[in-house]
C-alpha cells in the first residue's frame, strides 16, 4: 500500500454479532 | 496473576485467514457476482456483513455452498469489500466509490457505508 494516501479510521468497522438471537 | 495481551494478534489472525482464502483452504462458499466467482469462508462473511449473517444463520440456507448476488451488484465493488473483510483495508478508487458504497449497502455493512459517505463529503470540492 506504498504511495497510497492511507486514512486511519478508528471507529467500528463491522456489525457486532449478538451473544444470542 | 498476570495477563499478557498480544496487541497484534487480531491482525495476525486476519492475515492467516486471508492466506487460507488465497490458498483455498477450508473455504466453504462461492459467491457469484454477475459472471465472476469468489471463494470465501462463511464465518468471515458473516462476521463482516449483515446480509451474509442473515443468510448463513437461516437453517435452510446455511448449508448452501454457492450464493448468487443480485445482478445489480458490481463485481469490482464486491471484490474490494471482500478484500476489506480479510485485510481491514478499504481501497477507495475515485471511479469506484459509488459502486463500493452501493455494494456495502446491499451487503448491510453500515459502518463502511457511513465511512464512504464521510469520505465522499470530505472530498467534495
Amino acid at each position: 500500500y506504498e504511495g497510497v494516501n492511507t486514512i486511519k479510521e478508528m471507529g467500528r468497522s463491522i456489525h457486532e454479532i449478538p451473544r444470542q438471537e | 496473576d498476570s495477563c499478557i495481551q498480544f496487541t497484534r494478534h487480531a491482525s495476525d489472525v486476519l492475515l492467516n485467514l486471508n492466506r487460507l482464502r488465497s490458498r483455498d483452504i477450508l473455504t466453504d462458499v462461492t459467491i457469484l457476482v454477475s459472471r465472476q466467482q469468489f471463494r470465501a469462508h462463511k464465518t468471515v462473511l458473516m462476521a463482516c456483513s449483515g446480509l451474509f449473517y442473515t443468510i448463513f444463520t437461516d437453517s435452510l440456507k446455511c448449508s448452501l455452498n454457492a450464493i448468487s448476488l443480485d445482478p445489480k451488484v458490481d463485481p469490482e465493488g464486491f471484490a474490494i469489500l471482500l478484500e476489506f473483510m480479510y485485510t481491514s483495508r478499504l481501497t477507495l478508487k475515485e471511479s469506484l466509490i459509488m459502486a463500493i458504497m452501493n455494494t456495502a449497502i446491499y451487503l448491510q455493512m453500515d459502518h463502511v457505508v457511513d465511512t464512504c459517505h464521510r469520505f465522499i463529503k470530505s472530498s467534495d470540492p
